[in-house]
């Protein structure tokens, strides 16, 4: 399961 | 999106844009770290790969293209159209012994062992030391102009700001991101000495920052 969640940061 | 992720958004905005003003005007990147400059380069180019494979909002593209843009202009005044102007013999960081830990350690401790999310660990690990050879040039010249200071100043007040985001996120989104949230208090330890200099000595009104 990739973790994407910090992605929508800068 | 907080008010704490937002604020922080746009002092690394400013901070940007400060530096490369500075650059552009005055036609000259003295003082400036071009090692620093190349691994912010490299730190957006490795994590805004994911341009091509997923979109998230407007705000964050146009952010991404702009950050993008500015570094790699930012790389281009000091290599090429300033080239004349650049301290290469101050910016003597040996940039290997950052790069090699931080790409053994992404590919060591990472969310999933694939391209593009090493690449993305890569990049929040390398942001997270990529001034230092920033700050190495300051304390081996001993000085900094006004300008430079203030380009840190936002440059490390956009991290206390993703700090702050970090704490709202986890107490209204329980979100909790382990290699963002710990690479990113290494990153704001390294301006807090900076931070004190600044404080005390360029905001006194002196007009470059000289070290004690």
């Amino acid at each position: 399961q990739v973790k994407v969640d910090a992605h929508d940061e800068l | 999106m907080n008010i704490f992720r937002l604020l922080g958004d746009m002092c690394h905005l400013v901070a940007i844009i400060i530096l490369f003003l500075k650059i552009w005007r005055s036609k000259s990147c003295a003082g400036i770290s071009g090692k620093s400059q190349v691994l912010f380069a490299l730190v957006f180019t490795t994590r805004y790969l994911d341009l091509f494979t997923s979109f998230i909002s407007v705000y964050n593209t146009v952010m991404k293209v702009v950050f993008l843009v500015l570094a790699y202009a930012t790389v281009y005044l000091i290599y090429l159209r300033f080239r004349s102007t650049y301290n290469s013999e101050s910016d003597s960081f040996r940039v290997e012994f950052l790069l090699v830990p931080v790409a053994g350690l992404s590919f060591l401790e990472n969310y999933a062992f694939a391209p593009l999310e090493i690449l993305w660990t890569f990049s929040i690990y390398l942001e997270s030391v990529a001034i230092l050879p920033q700050l190495f040039m300051i304390t081996k010249t001993g000085e900094a102009e006004s300008i430079t200071t203030h380009y840190l100043f936002f440059l490390g007040l956009y991290r206390a700001l993703y700090l702050a985001n970090w704490v709202w996120r986890y107490h209204t989104e329980g979100f909790f991101d382990q290699i963002a949230v710990v690479s990113g208090v290494v990153q704001t330890i390294f301006y807090c000495d900076f931070f004190y200099l600044y404080f005390t000595k360029v905001l006194r009104g002196s007009g470059k920052m000289t070290l004690p």
